[in-house]
């Protein structure tokens, strides 16, 4: 079989410019000469090898996720990266680890709910990743359920301190990537409680473990919440359980841009709208849509260059058989893909506006859209996550037997993006949350 | 829906339901298969399944005197019609992009094709909502059909190249499968060796398990 010759021979079939349509997929040539040297640079680096993660055990994977993160970390200092460049190296390595949540979650959490002091004391030590941190939210017998939390930060006036406490085994945070192992600091999210009044969910930078010995602290319980689906994929990450026993932090570890308590222990909600969480939201749900275009993509390409490889049947007097990408069955399965993959890139696009125009209204208090943002994009995050869950597993299909191969690509890839259906909100409440919008409009 | 009536204009990916009197009444005027790729004949037809569908689920509603109840009750009409409304965001976005000026040979007519077979594909898939909401008839879905697959003849010479855009290295990519090169077998059969199984010709667990099988 000589594959080189047929995918040339397809490549000279081609009816318009590749390298434009490269630029209208990357958005932007600047996006697109970025992107095409941080993964060249990343490809030639031998450290960031990923063919043998299907081979390791567990533990073998983890350090190996460890090993390459710090790899990562030195040439982004080396070659002096932009933010923009050495987010897109991590893009690039593709192995999720703990260092997407410290600049995913993290970082952009300080960023949006602490205050300027906060923002100067956390920011620097984090970006320096003095400190790394993740984000804790999601508990046992909570999911998406922000409402249903349980972990409670009791004021106490006396020390000036909040006491972070996990009252029932369901408090415990659960989910949470890079939080098993790694990270050193999270972003907990707990009741506060001051004065005897419940004031619901806010945020809490805490101290996990030792900055000496990384050992965990008084009061804390911490650990991995076990292997997940699939061989390799989101197994190079230590998602966590952590437990809290009256943990004390300083007051002044509430993230406190959106409301504050004072030192006598009085809840002060402050002049920022707390429109602005749904702002994040919206952030956050853009990008999950922008990663669905990816991973669809993906699947689609692998599926696709099979598809023109492969031959089955056809062949009458000893002649070649035809490419399976020749049949109208194979074509209304994949085509439609392919098309979807493309339809998603510019959705994701137009969502990136939106949110840039959503946060100009809610700098002018201008709060009109939100609603309307908000659930647009719940439901475009549930349909994009959906399709491509479905899609992945779909081209997997296309390729035959051989796309049940880990090194088909396909396998890991379903595996690492299946859990994006139920992040962030399960696909069907958020729909139905569409839903409720709709019927007020 | 509920404030339709009420005189305040829906905003954003909703502004659609301000054309409501239009949309609920309303027939696609497909006679041909190439109408399917006229953008505006594509947009109402989105548009008049998604509001129809919402506002039947708003009827609906209306009959239940506790509407939380009616909300639990409905929920899988609701969900369908979020879907469809979102569909419509999708579609709509996409139409969106080829008004812009996109540089490129053929690149714009790729984009064309892509976006009819996006769109006529739902509308096959879900044909159900189309019909049953009364937005096109049987004979204009037989007319999408017929379209589709002449695009998908369109785009069968383009494939491999529509996937080269994404411009994805080996490396990223991980798929022997998906190779650029496309040398599939050989690959394979490297990875075949590669794996630790192979290791040795003569498994481990043969002294101890499979030898005293065959000999029992």
């Amino acid at each position: 079989m000589e594959g080189d010759d047929h995918l040339a021979d397809e490549r000279n079939k081609a009816e318009f410019d590749v390298d434009d349509m490269k630029i209208v997929w990357a958005g932007s040539r600047h996006a697109f000469e970025i992107s095409d040297r941080i993964s060249s640079l990343v490809a030639s680096d031998s450290f960031f090898r990923k063919d043998h993660r299907g081979v390791l055990s567990r533990k073998e994977l983890f350090k190996n996720t460890l090993k390459k993160a710090a790899h990562a970390w030195k040439r982004i200092n080396e070659l002096r990266l932009s933010e923009e460049d050495a987010s897109r190296l991590r893009f690039f390595m593709d192995e999720p680890s703990f260092v997407d949540l410290h600049w995913g979650m993290f970082v952009p959490a300080i960023k949006g709910q602490g205050t300027e002091e906060q923002q100067k004391k956390w920011l620097t030590m984090a970006n320096r990743m003095e400190i790394i941190g993740c984000y804790a939210q999601t508990e046992l017998g909570h999911g998406s359920n922000v409402q249903g939390l349980e972990t409670t930060a009791t004021f106490d006036p006396k020390s000036d301190e909040f006491v972070i406490h996990s009252p029932t085994l369901t408090s415990a945070k659960w989910w949470p990537g890079g939080l098993g192992k790694v990270s050193t600091h999270a972003v907990v999210y707990a009741r506060l409680i001051t004065d005897g009044e419940d004031y619901g969910i806010h945020g809490f930078i805490v101290q996990l473990r030792s900055l000496d010995d990384h050992s965990p602290l008084p009061g804390i319980t911490v650990g991995d919440i076990g292997t997940k689906f699939g061989n390799g994929a989101y197994n190079s990450m230590d998602n966590g359980f952590l437990m809290f026993d009256h943990v004390r932090v300083p007051r002044d570890q509430m993230l406190m841009r959106l409301s504050k308590v004072t030192r006598e222990g009085k809840y002060m909600p402050s002049d920022v709208p707390r429109q602005l969480v749904y702002g994040t939201m919206v952030f956050v749900r853009q990008k999950i849509v922008a990663g669905a275009s990816v991973s669809l993509s993906r699947a689609v390409c692998i599926a696709t260059r099979y598809s023109a490889v492969r031959r089955q049947f056809g062949s009458q007097n000893g002649g070649r058989e035809t490419q399976v990408i020749d049949y109208k069955t194979q074509q209304n399965r994949l085509f439609p893909l392919l098309a979807s993959a493309y339809a998603f890139r510019f959705v994701g696009e137009w969502l990136k506006w939106l949110y840039s125009d959503v946060t100009q209204r809610l700098q002018a208090n201008d709060f009109s859209t939100l609603p309307e943002a908000h659930a647009c994009t719940a439901g475009l995050k549930s349909l994009t996550t959906s399709a491509t869950a479905d899609g992945i597993e779909e081209c997997r299909k296309l390729c035959g037997g051989h796309g049940y191969l880990w090194c088909s690509g396909l396998p890991e890839l379903f595996a690492v993006y299946v859990p994006a259906c139920t992040y962030e909100g399960d696909n069907v409440v958020l729909l139905l949350q569409v839903a409720r919008f709709l019927m007020k409009t | 829906v509920s404030q339709l009536g009420s005189g305040k204009p829906p905003v954003g990916t909703t502004a659609y339901m301000a054309r409501a009197e239009h949309l609920l009444r309303c027939r696609s005027g497909v006679q041909r298969a190439e109408d399917w790729l006229k953008p505006s004949v594509v947009m109402e037809a989105f548009e008049a399944r998604s509001i129809r569908m919402a506002v039947a689920c708003a009827k609906n509603l209306g009959k239940f005197e506790n509407p939380e109840q009616g909300f639990a009750e409905l929920s899988s009409d609701l969900v369908e019609a979020a879907v469809a409304h979102c569909q419509l965001i999708v579609v709509s976005k996409f139409i969106e992009k080829l008004k812009e000026v996109i540089p490129g040979k053929g690149v714009k007519k790729q984009l064309e094709n892509l976006c009819y077979v996006y769109a006529l594909y739902l509308m096959h898939k879900h044909l159900g909502d189309f019909l049953g909401m009364g937005c096109i008839t049987s004979e204009q879905a037989s007319l999408a059909n017929v379209q589709i697959r002449s695009l998908y003849s369109q785009v069968r010479p383009n494939a491999v190249a529509l996937v080269d855009a994404f411009n994805y290295t080996d490396h990223y990519l991980g798929s022997v499968l998906g190779r650029y090169d496309g040398n599939v077998y050989p690959k394979l059969f490297e990875e075949a060796w590669k794996d630790p199984l192979n290791d040795s010709v003569v498994p481990d667990g043969y002294h101890q398990y499979i030898r005293p099988l065959l000999k029992q």
